[in-house]
């Protein structure tokens, strides 16, 4: 635990009762090692201890009676901040149809996600419709169709072989001559290094003009979530992220590398396979969680 | 700076760490080949070169001494592969790519869809199937899993076919309910078949950290795993954690995915793959 890793920093070096600076950096290496443990990227991991030392030192924290647990609450403070930022709670204008978009890597829980949140969306008075524009793996369509079903919520279903940018414009037409307000896009997982398969997402969204543009990433990213979380922002400016599979033990660093790296906000914990295993994200438990 | 051939001082050292830390092969590894290197070079004058060489063979032989012989049905019977793994991996697609490897090879090879839980599981492994000329058993949605796979392996013998991959749904390690269905699995197979299962193969996602180091350690624990398949190396992450699961639990890599196309599947390469974690 960092807690105990930190009793023992600031056990005195001299024996003499008198801290240093050598236990603030013992202190400092132990946190940068609970976050790279944690998947936190290093670079990120590298600046939030930079951040940690000015306050540990502005803070007199070797003055302090109880050294450790003024580390301790630095260092939780300052992730749960990283981590939060301003709240946006997640609101769809009221009027023509509106358009989420959902966007990730492969098997990062898109499909589960839109069902889930079709599911949060009508809980709350929408009328969402579920569009399918993953033309590529196999039985997409099917998955996001057997689970509209199973809310009751309707399902724009493509042709075999159409283009996804085709189908998004035609769920969107739909919304509107049948009067549901909200259109939950759907979209094949990709490589953020693939060019056509990120190019598509620009037309997609060009074509629908989506309200929100929503990153799907598993909480269980490592290191490379830092790329990943980058090439999403520079192409598509997504307005938020989507953490998910958080109901297993993994510490959730790649969170702290989206936030540093981005700045966009997390909307929502995915907490489980089921439809209603959907939490809005929560900045100071998920800091509890990383540092473990 | 290391290329001018001087000394491996502490900042070299920190930034050796910190390509193996990108690299996903977590926190103690790199400080055990970070301990090796200094034993190895003290801090005399050394090339990138060197030291480069000396890393990939450290992690080649890490990894080469978790491997094994391929495995054989027993002679008369199919050779049964159980394939498990947390939500999302790859586990459904990288059947279809075995398939397609023993087909072409001239097999005969039977997939069982025991993914009775998530919609559409069954239809994904059916097109697979399809796809690499295999036979096909799958089960109703909500259905038991071990029927399914009990009944793919009856089939199996009863046709004859050379080769049996079981699919099951993707779970957390962590829920401990479902990871008694996978032991349910295997022993209903190992029921029908002495040998079977002859393959169980966890498969890993190389997007992810150091989680997989704790997935590796709770199916093999739960079921006894004789390889990984490691998938998504097209992407940009590299995969490190599987040097921690050799050196810590003796599992191999059997193979690594690609991509997702049937033929975006290769025999893992150790040497090659050291070499690619350097960057
Ligand atoms: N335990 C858990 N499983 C989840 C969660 N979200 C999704 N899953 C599971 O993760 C797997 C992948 O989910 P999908 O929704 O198919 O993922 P996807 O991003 O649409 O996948 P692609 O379309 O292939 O890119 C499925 O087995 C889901 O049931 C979650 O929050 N917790
Ligand atoms: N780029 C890439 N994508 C892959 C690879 N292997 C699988 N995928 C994709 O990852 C996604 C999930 O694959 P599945 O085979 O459904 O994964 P799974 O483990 O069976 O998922 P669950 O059964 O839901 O737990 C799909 O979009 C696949 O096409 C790979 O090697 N590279
Ligand atoms: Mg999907
Ligand atoms: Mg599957």
């Amino acid at each position: 635990q960092l807690s105990e890793r930190f009793q023992s920093a600031f056990r005195s070096l001299t024996g003499r009762g008198r801290l240093s600076e050598a236990n603030i950096e013992e202190a400092l290496r132990e946190v940068r090692r609970a976050l790279l443990e944690a998947d936190v990227n290093f670079k990120v991991a590298r600046g939030f201890v930079e951040d940690v030392k000015a306050r540990a030192i502005g803070e007199d924290v070797l003055k302090s009676v109880t050294p450790g647990q003024q580390m301790i609450k630095i260092v939780h403070e300052e992730l749960a901040a990283l981590l939060g930022g301003r709240a946006d709670t997640f609101r769809i204008p009221s009027g023509a149809p509106a358009v989420v978009m959902v966007v990730g890597l492969q098997g990062s829980g898109k499909t589960t996600f839109c069902a889930k949140l079709a599911s949060y969306l009508r809980q709350r008075g929408k009328s969402p419709l579920l569009a399918a524009a993953d033309t590529y793996r196999p039985a997409a369509q099917d998955q996001l169709a057997t689970l509209g079903g199973q809310l009751g919520v309707p399902v724009h279903v493509g042709e075999a072989g159409a283009d996804p940018v085709g189908i998004a414009s035609t769920a969107l037409r739909e919304a509107r001559e049948t009067g549901l307000d909200v259109v939950i896009l759907d979209t094949a997982g990709r490589l953020h290094v693939d060019e056509d398969m990120m190019s598509e997402l620009d037309r997609i969204r060009e074509a629908t003009k989506p309200v929100e543009i929503l990153l799907v990433l598993d909480s269980m990213t490592g290191q490379d979530a830092v790329n990943v979380a980058s090439e999403f922002a520079g192409r598509l400016d997504f307005s938020g992220a989507v953490l998910t599979k958080l109901d297993g033990d993994t510490r959730g660093g790649a969170a702290v590398s989206l936030r540093a790296v981005t700045g966009k906000p997390i909307k929502f914990a995915g907490v489980g396979e089921k439809l209603d295993a959907l939490e809005m994200f929560h900045p100071d438990r998920m800091a509890s969680r990383i540092l473990g | 700076a290391l290329d001018r051939g001087t000394g491996l001082d502490s900042a070299a050292l920190d930034s050796i760490e910190e390509t193996l830390i990108a690299a996903d092969l977590g926190v103690e590894t790199a400080m055990h080949l970070i301990a090796g290197l200094r034993e190895r070079f003290g801090s005399g004058a050394t090339t990138e070169d060197e030291v480069r060489e000396f890393l990939a063979l450290e992690i080649e032989r890490a990894l080469q001494a978790a491997e094994t012989e391929g495995v054989q049905g027993e002679p008369g019977a199919p050779l049964v592969v159980m394939v498990a793994g947390v939500n999302g991996v790859g586990k459904t697609t990288t059947i279809g790519k075995l398939s397609r490897l023993h087909v072409d090879e001239g097999r005969s090879v039977i997939l069982a869809a025991a993914d009775t839980f998530r919609a559409a599981a069954t239809e994904q492994l059916s097109i697979w199937a399809d796809r690499s000329d295999a036979h096909f058993v799958g089960g109703q949605l909500g259905g038991d899993a071990a029927a399914v796979a009990y009944d793919a392996l009856d089939a199996a013998i009863a046709r004859s076919a050379d080769v049996l991959i079981v699919d099951t749904a993707g779970r957390l390690h962590t829920q401990k309910n479902l990871m008694q269905e996978l032991v349910k699995v295997k022993r209903v197979l190992g029921k029908r078949l002495p040998s079977a299962p002859n393959e169980l193969l966890l498969v890993i996602d190389a997007n992810t950290g150091q989680n997989a180091l704790s997935q590796a350690r709770m199916f093999d624990e739960a079921l006894g795993l004789t390889g990984l398949v490691l998938t998504k190396l097209d992407g940009t992450a590299r995969g490190g954690i599987v040097v921690a699961i050799a050196r810590e639990l003796a599992i191999p890599v059997r193979f690594v995915g690609t991509g997702e196309a049937i033929d975006d599947i290769e025999p893992f390469d150790s040497s090659e793959f050291a070499k690619g974690l350097l960057g």
